[in-house]
């Protein structure tokens, strides 16, 4: 199980823009 | 015309959409030392593109709810307390929605469009890029 620093961490990241 | 520095300039949406743009800016906030705001914003993006389905939303819900808001953050002295109070009892009774954290993300959103972002524009880290 990841801590709630991962989970958050996750989240941001599946949110922050890709490559163009 | 259409580079991605003037759409950066276009609005934070923009900003914030372009790999390069919302990168600069979170250097620019790291040294602002208000990088949380960011943080958060995109934070509440994934949690609303999060599946419904899935058990672990209310853990990320929890675990938004206390990384920014819960403790006497950045996030948290700019939020309305009633948005705050919203959030809270929203984790506290287990009602999980994907719109949940939407208030909050705008309230952020906006001090940010009238701060952080007008002075991004100003900035060495910006100018520097340009």
């Amino acid at each position: 199980l990841d801590s709630e620093d991962d989970s958050v961490q996750r989240c941001i990241t599946s949110a922050m823009p890709k490559h163009r | 015309p259409d580079s991605p520095l003037s759409r950066w300039t276009k609005s934070l949406h923009s900003l914030l959409g372009d790999q390069d743009g919302a990168h600069l800016f979170r250097i620019f906030l790291e040294r602002e030392k208000c990088v949380d705001t960011l943080d958060f914003w995109f934070a509440c993006n994934g949690f609303r593109q999060m599946d419904r389905q899935e058990t672990k939303t209310l853990r990320v819900a929890k675990a938004i709810y206390k990384r920014y808001i819960e403790n006497n953050s950045i996030v948290a002295k700019q939020l309305k307390p009633a948005t705050k109070t919203y959030i809270r009892d929203s984790v506290k009774k287990q009602q999980i929605d994907s719109a949940m954290f939407d208030q909050a993300q705008t309230e952020i959103q906006t001090t940010m469009e009238e701060n952080a972002y007008q002075m991004f524009l100003t900035s060495e880290v910006y100018l520097d890029y340009v």
